[in-house]
């Protein structure tokens, strides 16, 4: 017998147990979670998605995602606590309930599962892909500039040893093309959450230009009320506003090209920073990152369901 | 497996323009392995840098004669892996 309840969520975990992890979340909520499989990576891993459905055809969706980065464990530790708080909360927060009752969400908690196996075994601090590039010896794609999205301008790196590689071209990396193709395929996903760490920020569209998007009043109103509800419990101060306002003109992003796919909102997460650890962030760390995370999460889903388009 | 034994992150604050051109220029050199993680975007921002041990001292040499303030954010890279694979282990044991 298998239970969510022996897992321990206060720990980092491999690839295969985060899979396996999956396969009990869905045994114990076999109603509202399943497993799919959106592509396979460029080391031919499965890549996963978690599907939290309660019925209902062509339903509106929501795309979450962890961990594209792989050095970035804390978004993956998060990821596993975040769904397994859905899967829990479904029938008893009324938020929770009405989001699921109306739209599915889609969770990628493994976004980058090559570059993650690769943090385990050979370099704890990678952060691309791995696939291999044409007459260089470096390896790996940054799965978060290879979007079309304002592909191949100034805010990434043609050279493929530069750790923002932008790759040969947009969704060149089969990571990034499942995304792309699975959204695209759906036609209803109304809201994308990409997860990252360090920098405490939630940044929407643009990262490859300087002009506002149209919603910017309305994604800028919706951030600060998230970040403030984040604060609420541990007081972890967060900035937000448009990615290169905030931090830097990046080009190629997924919530950019999400933004642009007709998603309408489109955010980027950067979770806590204590200041000592950056990416490795100890795991007793873990649960107070995606409890607080949680309330600027749902202020968000539930925003989306409120203001449908 | 790839170790970092003596590898340090430093957090650098650049407080003009000039010193983040000069650390993006220094992130250009690739003979000294440099990782940004947290890359310099305006003054006022903190930068966050990896230094391979064998680059360390060209690194703080370079900051320290351009006038480019910092501290050491984490001492030893290797030594926070080490903890961290004994707290996974020890997890898994439980």
């Amino acid at each position: 017998e298998r239970s969510t309840s022996t897992f321990d969520f206060a720990s980092y975990h491999t690839l295969d147990e985060i899979y396996d992890w999956m396969d009990i979340l869905v045994d114990n909520h076999p109603s509202l979670v399943s497993k799919i499989q959106i592509g396979q990576s460029y080391e031919n891993r499965p890549l996963y998605v978690l599907k939290f459905s309660t019925g209902g055809p062509n339903r509106p969706a929501i795309w979450l995602d962890t961990g594209i980065h792989a050095r970035e464990w804390i978004t993956p530790a998060t990821g596993i606590w975040t769904a397994n708080k859905i899967a829990e909360e479904y029938g008893r927060d009324p938020s929770v309930t009405a989001i699921l009752d109306s739209m599915d969400i889609f969770f990628e908690i493994v976004t980058n599962p090559d570059g993650f196996a690769f943090t385990h075994s050979n370099n704890r601090l990678w952060r691309k892909t791995r696939s291999t590039n044409t007459g260089s010896h470096c390896i790996g794609v940054d799965p978060n500039r290879n979007w079309d999205a304002g592909f191949g301008g100034s805010g990434s790196s043609s050279n493929p040893c530069s750790e923002t590689y932008r790759g040969p071209y947009a969704h060149s990396e089969r990571e990034v093309k499942a995304i792309v193709d699975f959204i695209r395929g759906h036609r209803k996903v109304k809201l994308v959450i990409s997860i990252h760490s360090y920098s405490q920020m939630l940044l929407f569209p643009y990262g490859y230009k300087t002009a506002p998007v149209p919603d910017h009043q309305e994604l800028n109103e919706l951030a600060k009320k998230a970040v403030s509800d984040l604060a609420a419990l541990y007081g972890t101060k967060y900035t937000y506003g448009s990615m290169v306002d905030t931090i830097y003109m990046a080009d190629g992003t997924s919530i950019d090209w999400a933004y642009d796919n007709g998603v309408k909102y489109a955010f980027s997460f950067e979770l806590r920073d204590t200041g000592r650890y950056g990416f490795l962030l100890p795991s007793t760390q873990i649960i107070p990152t995606a409890t607080e995370t949680w309330p600027a999460l749902l202020d968000i889903m539930v925003h989306v369901l409120e203001h449908p388009y | 497996e790839k170790l970092f034994v003596g590898d340090q992150v430093l957090h650098i604050m650049a407080s003009n323009e000039e010193h983040i051109t000069l650390l993006r220029v220094l992130g250009e050199q690739e003979e000294l392995q440099l990782d940004f993680w947290r890359h310099p975007t305006s003054p006022g921002h903190p930068v966050d840098l990896q230094v391979p041990f064998p680059s360390l001292q060209a690194v703080k040499i370079f900051l320290e004669v351009n006038n480019i303030s910092y501290s050491i954010m984490i001492e030893d890279v290797q030594e926070l892996l080490n903890e961290e694979k004994k707290t996974m282990k020890k997890s898994r044991r439980v």
